[in-house]
């Protein structure tokens, strides 16, 4: 899991049956304190692989939205939830966002978030993400510096300052920061329901190749028998790029759909499966 | 359930706020926030902070789960 706190900004990425809107209600308060008033709220998932273990509320995607609607202030007035479905059932991408109306542009029409999701891992690279002497007393900070290397996982961003983490006896998360811009990845390595994340942001001015080079390490290092991507993104066709990028891999894209929401703007969301399968 | 803990598919949430002196705290904003305050918070979703990160910008947690 993931915390990035910015000026004004925050975001929060929580696994397993963590109560991640339960945070909304302290940070608005720490905010006020601070003389920061809320004007966006996006919140997103994909389906849960256990949902019947997830706490309220964390339910169902209308308890959730009920949640956050509950604990919203009435200035954010435009307000959307969508699952936005894919062509496999046990993928679809959830989605709520909220916003006010004075602040209608809060995130420059240049950047865009991808949020890749990855199951079914090739289970020889999935086992880099296991901790080669479990219980041996090394830090989770060396011992994931370790699978960072091993890995080559940190190749997707060379630039970057990395903060990572291995789990005990498995599991990874890692944080890259690039001046403003942040990555994380997390992995969920066990055979059967091995999972794993990549998220970043990044800029429509970037060099066309980036995305295609970073799908590409991401592709390389998890192999993944299933991927979605989905990208956020105001005003541009940077998602044209991503199934470009990922059908020479081996994946062939089987679904995309696309919504808007009121603010964030257009968000894309795609379902890619292995040739193999 | 993942003998981790961990589910897979990650839930996330992001918030933006405005303030009427952005510039104020050397325009720190959020980031004025103590471990103390940021753990509060995250005791509501069950998560510790197990490594940390910052630069310029912004600052960036690994938590646990």
């Amino acid at each position: 899991s993931s915390l990035f706190v910015y000026p004004t900004k925050v975001i929060i990425k929580t696994c397993g049956t963590t109560q991640l809107l339960k945070s909304i209600r302290p940070l608005l308060q720490y905010a006020h304190d601070l003389g920061l008033t809320l004007c966006e709220c996006r919140y997103t998932r994909g389906s849960f692989i256990f949902p019947k273990s997830q706490p309220f509320p964390h339910t169902s995607f209308k308890d959730e939205v009920i949640y956050i609607e509950e604990n919203l202030p009435t200035n954010l007035c435009y307000r959307k939830a969508t699952v936005m479905p894919s062509k496999l059932p046990t993928h679809s991408w959830h989605v709520f966002t909220a916003s006010d109306q004075t602040h209608p542009q809060n995130m420059p029409d240049v950047l865009y978030t991808m949020e890749i999701c990855m199951t079914e891992l090739d289970r020889v690279l999935a086992r880099k993400f296991y901790l080669r002497d479990p219980g041996d007393g090394k830090s989770g900070d060396i011992a994931g510096k370790e699978m960072t290397e091993l890995t080559g996982i940190g190749d997707t961003n060379p630039g970057a300052i990395l903060c990572e983490f291995a789990f005990d006896p498995c599991g990874y998360s890692m944080n890259g920061i690039d001046g403003d811009r942040y990555s994380t990845i997390h992995v969920t390595p066990e055979d059967g329901y091995s999972y794993a994340s990549y998220e970043c942001v990044g800029s429509i001015y970037d060099d066309k190749d980036d995305v295609v080079k970073v799908l590409k390490k991401v592709v390389q290092v998890f192999r993944p028998g299933t991927m979605t991507v989905s990208i956020t993104c105001t005003s541009h066709d940077i998602w044209t790029r991503i199934a470009l990028a990922l059908e020479p891999l081996g994946l062939k894209c089987r679904s995309c759909v696309m919504d808007e929401f009121p603010t964030a703007g257009s968000i894309v969301f795609q379902l890619f499966t292995a040739r193999r399968k | 359930m993942a003998a981790s803990g961990f589910e897979g598919f990650e839930k996330r949430l992001e918030l933006h706020f405005f303030g009427d002196d952005p510039v104020s705290h050397d325009n720190m904003g959020l980031r004025l926030l103590d471990l103390e305050s940021l753990q509060e918070v995250l005791n509501a979703v069950q998560c510790t902070i197990v490594s940390a990160v910052g630069n310029h910008y912004f600052d960036a947690y690994v938590l646990s789960e």
